[in-house]
């Protein structure tokens, strides 16, 4: 989700 | 979030808590790489660099993971530079790390999805991660053994990235999410373990000691 530069993991 | 991610940032936890755990309750960090400890909390703070930049309101668990993984790697470097300073095996702990972080810099600045300061601190984290575990893995082989509080600890940091492959792909599949950057990296990562899992399937798990040929 979010924008790709948005980075969602640990 | 999926079982793999899940069971990766488990065992990721259980890793720090582990080297925790030894250095603690064995009052020694004999066997244990420093520079390796201190490459992965360069990598946590500037990968989680946006928990200082702006107010942290810990609402949510990944908050808290970030806040977690960056205290206990700079609370064990604490302990191995400063409180246990006696037992840390300077001499073995020889690789240089600048070799390691001079590249993942300069990669990072090369190679990277966007050419911000945030961007790039981010890829520089992924890089270095990637590398972080030679000085640790390099010292094994100069003291010819590892503990097996210490394979253990090796094997749960080995697995974390391992199964965030797993996880990589299962996003792929069912989220079509890619992150090159990290998948590459964490590829690259997990294949520097691969000689040492072996290592720990085949005696390890038969109750023997991982004795390296000196």
């Amino acid at each position: 989700g979010g924008s790709l530069l948005h980075h969602d993991e640990l | 979030m999926n079982i793999f991610r899940l069971f990766g940032d488990l065992s990721h936890l259980a890793a720090i808590a582990i080297l925790l755990l030894k250095i603690w309750k064995t009052r020694s960090c004999a066997g244990v790489s420093g520079k390796t400890q201190l490459l992965f909390a360069v990598c946590f703070i500037t990968r989680y660099i946006d928990l200082f930049l702006h107010f942290v309101s810990l609402y949510n668990t990944e908050k808290v993971m970030k806040l977690i993984y960056i205290s206990a790697s700079v609370f064990t470097c604490y302990l191995i530079f400063f409180k246990f300073k006696a037992t840390y095996d300077g001499n073995h702990d020889s690789m240089r790390a600048e070799f390691l972080i001079v590249p993942a810099a300069g990669l990072a600045c090369l190679i990277n999805t966007k050419f911000d300061a945030i961007e790039i601190l981010w890829t520089f984290s992924i890089y270095l991660e990637a590398v972080a575990i030679l000085p640790q893995l390099f010292l094994i082989s100069k003291t010819g053994e590892a503990e097996t509080i210490t394979s253990h600890y090796l094997f749960a940091q080995g697995s974390y990235r391992a199964l965030y492959i797993l996880n990589w792909i299962y996003r792929y599949h069912y989220e079509s999410h890619v992150d090159t950057i990290a998948i590459v990296a964490g590829v690259v990562q997990t294949i520097l373990y691969c000689d040492f899992f072996y290592l720990y399937i085949t005696k390890v798990v038969k109750g023997q000691k991982i004795v390296l040929p000196a």
